[in-house]
């Protein structure tokens, strides 16, 4: 399984996951890859997610949109203290995602936000990880598995690349 | 704000470096760097989240290394059926599709159900011919296969080992 999240300079949120599924499926079996939630999530005011591992486990924890809104409900204590000064969007929503430090969760919350969903992937019988990209520039991983095949990059941190858990 | 930023996976299991020779590690390497830097270059010029990951996704596609595209895993029947997804963050627009066969890039396939029909989420043949009709490139069931992905299955098969030892120990 293969895939991607990314932020843009407007603000905006994409996640993509391909895959070719488990050796030797039946039945037509299908993971958590193409189901929106599950290996694929995007939203604009909390994060973007892309899975791989274990399908099954991750459909039934809905691991992307469940670390979504996590993050989502995480930052709403600051989301209403701050949302008088937040600009709207066209739909007259509050642009929480624009980039800026003044609303932004912390690093430490949104990591630990996803590793526990993992952590409790992991309890469920559930291997394997996320990637993810927030508004705030937030970008990383979590994972259950010894490694997984990962990069990283942002205007203001160089390209790299890791294998191993312990990288 | 020219702030930017991407973040890349090509799958997760049992990786360590006893089980993935110099060269092996340095192939994943490079292939991971190439993704992140396509990705990048799009998102330093301006362009879009979406364009990034399409492309950047294509790459892992394209690269045998990885389980999507070319080099997919076999299913019990010997065939390469492809699953993928994507989803827009701004407008929570999303396109998917399963067991797909012959679109060398099931990735554009996702992004045409999302941008060029009233669904969510196609499978099978009609996914497949949808991506026809979106004149999205195919590739012949040769494309696909790889001998390292018929040899886990095989493996699989003649030893009674599980999918999952076969795609979380071997790789």
């Amino acid at each position: 399984t293969v895939g991607a999240v990314a932020v843009d300079k407007n603000g905006n949120i994409a996640a993509g996951t391909s895959t070719g599924g488990m050796t030797g499926k039946k039945w037509g079996r299908i993971g958590d890859s193409p189901i929106i939630g599950a290996g694929t999530y995007a939203r604009n005011d909390s994060c973007g997610i892309s899975a791989t591992g274990s399908g099954e486990y991750f459909i039934r924890l809905g691991v992307a949109h469940e670390i979504c809104s996590r993050i989502r409900f995480a930052f709403s204590s600051t989301r209403d203290t701050a949302q008088a000064n937040v600009p709207k969007d066209k739909h007259g929503m509050p642009q929480y995602y624009i980039h800026s430090n003044e609303w932004a969760l912390d690093d430490d919350v949104v990591q630990a936000i996803a590793d526990n969903v993992i952590a409790e992937l992991g309890v469920l019988g559930g291997t394997g990880g996320i990637i993810y990209a927030t508004p705030w520039g937030q970008i990383g991983y979590s994972f259950n598995t010894p490694g997984m095949y990962r990069g990283k990059a942002s205007n203001n941190a160089p390209a790299t690349v890791s294998i191993y858990g312990d990288e | 704000q020219d702030n930017w930023s991407i973040v890349i996976h090509g799958g997760a299991g049992v990786l360590e470096r006893d089980k993935i020779s110099p060269e092996k590690d340095a192939e994943i390497r490079a292939a991971l760097n190439f993704a992140l830097k396509t990705g990048s270059d799009i998102l330093r010029a301006g362009g879009t989240s979406m364009d990034a990951i399409a492309a950047t996704i294509m790459t892992l596609e394209n690269n045998e290394n990885f389980n999507a595209g070319k080099g997919a895993v076999f299913t019990w029947d010997g065939k390469n059926e492809m699953d993928a997804s994507i989803m827009d963050g701004e407008t929570l627009a999303a396109g998917a599709v399963a067991g797909v066969t012959a679109t060398k890039n099931p990735i554009l396939l996702a992004r045409k159900v999302m941008t060029d029909s009233s669904h969510v989420f196609l499978s099978g043949d009609g996914a497949n011919k949808f991506s026809l009709e979106m004149g999205l490139e195919q590739a012949p069931p040769e494309y696909f296969a790889t001998d390292f992905r018929r040899q886990q299955l095989e493996k699989m098969k003649s030893q009674k080992i599980s999918s999952y030892d076969v795609d979380l120990k071997f790789g």
